[in-house]
């Protein structure tokens, strides 16, 4: 469902130029549940925003479900963001004056299918999977950093994707916490959403069945994961 | 050098409150190293707020270097914390617009006392402290998650504080960028800091020397460490 051929993506800084990917080659089918790893700086979230559609490569071909993505417009890329993936970003991106509650409803908002009627229902039910059901009328600034996180865990899953891309989503979460959100996501994985999900913890990334590592914009290694 | 008495600290969200901290008791003597853990929400940064001086409780006492501090005027809090702590944010609080030496230079600005003659030299040493010598030109937004947790670090340290809060320091850094991350710390400690860490990883409080347990906003363990 996942395809990419020499993915590179170049970023330009005054003068300098920052080559944060060099040529990615990817395959995920649907239903697989990888886990993306490697050092700071090493190109994740520069690969997880291709995959999502946020940004386009500089070089190379992006093929989401069949379908050529690099060259679309803003707007087609949007679309089929909206329609497809639940991005749960590594800063959360939640809006600074809304309510947790709001916050989530709006990812049903932009669905223009408008596949769910009723929204405060299902962003009500969302923020109770993730444990934040007593939070739901707390704006950002009125919730502690894990609770943030979990409000744009929520978002990204509300509109039931079929595709999920996690940006260190348990960065921080206690242990006990990270599992639940984990769980969560194996859940979804066995209905049948592929996952994809970065992280820099050994122990979370043993939940997925493949890890992917990257460094210096290159994947160096690709393996199933053992004993599970 | 830190010590509180009967802490609380209560949240107003419209006809709710939250009770985050119900009477913390805590002390710290100068040059330990101590890690603060607890679930999501058991009220961690709020303290952290308190003990950086960044916030006011709502009953209690603090007292830091012996003088009380609860009671004192927002511009004698901030004072307090530019000459004797560095506070590394769980959310960072970098400046959007402005270049990654900028950022950390702004913290020796805003020392009144401006010990540190040269303040671009100090920031760009700092920076490479942290390894992010190619990126001090660089703004948040053009920076990976764990590079801007780690401006944010830089900035903390850059003024030599007696005492350094770190909230979640490591929660977005691969396990060999934290591992750096602790050894720094352990270096400033050894070299009579007072350093004071939330983390929700086992593997990094295993580095410090004592480990205080929150749960719904009261301490329900304190224990050193063993085997170190
Ligand atoms: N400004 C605020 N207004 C209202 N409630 C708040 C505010 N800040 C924090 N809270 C609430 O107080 C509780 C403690 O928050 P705190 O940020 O201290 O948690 P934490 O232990 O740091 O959690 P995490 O590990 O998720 O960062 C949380 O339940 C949170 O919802
Ligand atoms: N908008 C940008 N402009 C310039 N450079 C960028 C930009 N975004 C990322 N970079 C650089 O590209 C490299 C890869 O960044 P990326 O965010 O993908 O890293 P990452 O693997 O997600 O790291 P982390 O684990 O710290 O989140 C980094 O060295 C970063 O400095
Ligand atoms: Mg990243
Ligand atoms: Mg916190």
């Amino acid at each position: 469902v996942i395809e990419t051929n020499k993915l590179t993506k170049l970023f330009q800084v005054g003068d300098i130029s920052v080559q944060a990917l060099r040529g990615i080659d990817m395959l995920v089918e649907e239903g697989e549940f990888v886990a993306i790893m490697g050092s700071s700086g090493s190109g994740k979230s520069t690969l997880m925003n291709l995959l999502g559609c946020l940004d386009t490569p500089t070089g190379g071909e992006y093929f989401l479900a069949g379908s050529r993505v690099n060259g679309l417009s803003k707007i087609e890329r949007a679309t089929i963001r909206n329609q497809k993936i639940g991005f749960v970003f590594q800063g959360y991106n939640l809006l600074p004056r809304t309510s947790a509650v709001e916050n989530v409803e709006l990812a049903l908002f932009y669905d223009r299918e408008r596949r769910i009627k009723n929204m405060r229902q299902a962003a009500i039910e969302a923020l109770e999977r993730v444990g934040l059901g007593d939070r739901m009328h707390h704006s950002p600034n009125q919730l502690s950093g894990g609770q943030q996180q979990r409000v744009a865990i929520a978002r990204a899953l509300v509109n039931k994707p079929s595709i999920i891309l996690a940006d260190e989503p348990t960065g921080n979460l206690d242990s006990r916490t990270s599992l639940e959100i984990i769980s969560l996501f194996q859940r979804l994985n066995s209905e049948g959403a592929t996952v994809i999900l970065v992280t820099h913890e050994d122990d979370i990334a043993q939940y997925s069945r493949r890890i992917v590592k990257l460094k210096d914009g290159l994947i160096i290694s690709d393996h199933t994961v053992e004993n599970r």
